[in-house]
């Protein structure tokens, strides 16, 4: 409620005129019921002690009955009414038109707005615009990597198709899980949160029931047409990669063939279990025959599956990279089985070079524990990348920063595994043992070792 | 941002508003507020977070979930609680704000 910024001299900016505060009555409080049971499923139960959604970091001073509260109210919202003003002035603005649920794909961008802080300071901080995808989706309760801070609960989470549509609305714009920040922001879809509103007006208030009327509509496709677009073939693209106790990641480079992380699947003849959520949920035994040496500082596993991966989209392999192109990764960090991979969106960041050739990649999409192995994307070409190997974390502070991630090259891997996959000879998977020193320190994160002086004689 | 942004972008910075919530008499006491979304303009509809009503229930916040019900009436919160919504300018109304004192804002040096 109260935000502790440091003291200084009070800002007398006027950024953007605003207009006056104005009064208004709370008509009802009401959430959805199919995101309080998703989100007890997803945050509840076992999970309930590893995550927090506080506008807090994990360390700051709230106390427990003050999280309490936040926690009961995370999947409620309010509808109000203004008090009138001057009619002219409340014609004024588009029309708010909101999409059904399930008509954004995951991956698909979106928009968010809200007031960072809520009513602190609104000249500078009214309506602040936050740009991502929409991560993941478990009925009304969404996900999107778009940045919000605290007081941006109730903001609006716009689509760029159907244009300008009110797709969500922030629940909570901060997650922890295990203490550390998750990048991502919990949405509950409008659509069904304001079919709540027009059964609870028109029962609670017989005489206001035409302000149901009022409420924005839905915006759908076409009759007769399909209303969920499939999205990017790619976000369909990772599978969940269970080893024993272990599970991360990992992509179907061919039908029968899955690359993921060393680290996920470590040892060569071990079974693992390959579950795909897309086009349906199935899961496939198959065998690791080849994981790369703990020496190797690529982190790499190959799985052989014993049947193929139906409908699963085998992903075209990329031959170059631009630095700063937006990019794409998908994997089942966080959420593991529970939800099916997420989507997260950022940039190629850096491409890490030795001897003039890509040896590892970093970029600004959030990348969680469990989505090592998954597939790194250009967003615009749909072409693999990468294999996403980790993130990042300060070993003095304990910090894990989502934000700053390496993924090993495909082009690194490509004729490797295109070798085995046409002849089953591991011949070219088996030199990722022998990288060079060179390649070693990159991977290590040390400075490259310097020239050797050489003799002037 | 991109073109494709443009009428999203209208429509978010039209429709966004932020919400706050005091008791009666003590305006900048203690004072809750959130971000919303204008639904209606004319007559003003708003939707936002429902956590800065949670002082306000008169039976506390387990009524939240102590009912299996998906709303509560604006009654379950107590008499005391005052609402105002603010938002942008629109076109044609320059906007007649009093200067208020702001809390201390400051801009640290990163």
């Amino acid at each position: 409620a109260s935000l502790g910024l440091e003291p200084g001299a009070p800002s007398r900016a006027r950024a953007r005129p605003l207009q006056p505060p104005r009064p208004a009555r709370l008509l009802l409080l009401l959430s959805c019921p199919g995101f309080r049971s998703h989100f007890a499923r997803l945050f509840g139960a076992e999970a309930a002690d590893q995550w927090h959604f506080v506008s807090s970091a994990p360390d700051d001073a709230v106390s427990e009955e003050e999280e309490e509260d936040q926690l009961r109210a995370l999947g409620w919202f309010a509808l109000l009414r203004v008090q009138r003003g001057a009619a002219a002035e409340e014609r004024r603005g588009p029309a708010v038109t909101v999409a059904p649920l399930g008509v954004v794909t995951k991956g698909a961008p979106l928009l968010a707005c809200g007031s960072p802080f809520g009513a602190f300071c609104p000249d500078i901080f009214l309506n602040t615009l936050s740009r991502g995808v929409l991560s993941n989706a478990a009925g009304p309760l969404l996900l999107t990597d778009a940045r919000c801070l605290p007081g941006t609960e109730g903001g609006g989470v716009f689509a760029a198709r159907p244009a300008g549509a009110l797709v969500a609305l922030v629940a909570a714009p901060l997650c922890w899980k295990a203490r550390e920040w998750v990048g991502l922001t919990l949405l509950c879809a409008a659509a069904p949160l304001l079919q709540v509103a027009r059964w609870a007006l028109s029962s609670l208030h017989p005489g206001s029931a035409s302000l149901s009327v009022l409420l924005p509509p839905e915006v759908g496709a076409p009759r007769g047409l399909p209303l969920r677009d499939l999205g990017p073939p790619w976000a369909a693209a990772a599978v969940l990669v269970e080893c024993g106790t272990v599970w991360g990641s990992g992509v179907a480079v061919a039908p029968r063939l899955v690359v993921t992380c060393r680290h996920v699947a470590p040892r060569e003849a071990a079974r693992v279990l390959v579950h795909s959520a897309t086009p349906k949920n199935v899961a496939i035994w198959g065998r690791v025959v080849f994981a790369t040496q703990e020496t190797s500082p690529y982190d790499i596993a190959v799985v052989s599956l014993e049947e193929d991966l139906n409908g699963v989209p085998t992903p075209v392999p990329a031959e170059h990279f631009h630095e700063g192109e937006p990019v794409s990764v998908v994997g089942f960090g966080v959420f593991g089985q529970a939800c099916g991979p997420s989507v997260t969106s950022g940039i190629l960041s850096a491409v890490v070079h030795v001897d003039d050739t890509p040896v590892m990649l970093q970029t600004t999409c959030a990348v969680h524990g469990g989505s090592s192995g998954g597939p790194l994307f250009s967003t615009r070409s749909g072409d693999l990348l990468g294999i996403v190997a980790s993130n990042t974390r300060d070993n003095n502070t304990g910090a894990t920063y989502p934000h700053l991630n390496f993924s090993i090259p495909i082009t690194v891997l490509q004729p490797a595994l295109k070798q085995y996959s046409q002849t089953g000879d591991l011949c070219g998977l088996r030199e990722l043992d022998l990288a060079t020193e060179p390649v070693r320190v990159v991977w290590r994160l040390q400075r490259p070792l310097p020239e050797a002086p050489r003799s002037k004689l | 941002m991109g073109r494709q942004w443009g009428p999203s972008m209208r429509v978010a910075e039209q429709a966004g508003c932020v919400v706050s919530a005091s008791r009666a008499g003590q305006p900048d006491v203690g004072s809750w507020s959130c971000s919303g979304v204008i639904l209606s303009r004319s007559p003003g509809l708003v939707l936002c977070h429902g956590g800065i009503f949670t002082p306000f229930l008169r039976t506390g916040s387990a009524a939240l979930t102590q009912t299996g019900a998906a709303f509560l009436p604006g009654d379950s919160c107590s008499d005391d609680l005052r609402l105002h919504v603010q938002w942008g300018p629109t076109t044609a109304s320059p906007a007649g704000r009093a200067d208020q004192e702001l809390p201390g804002l400051c801009t640290p040096q990163c």
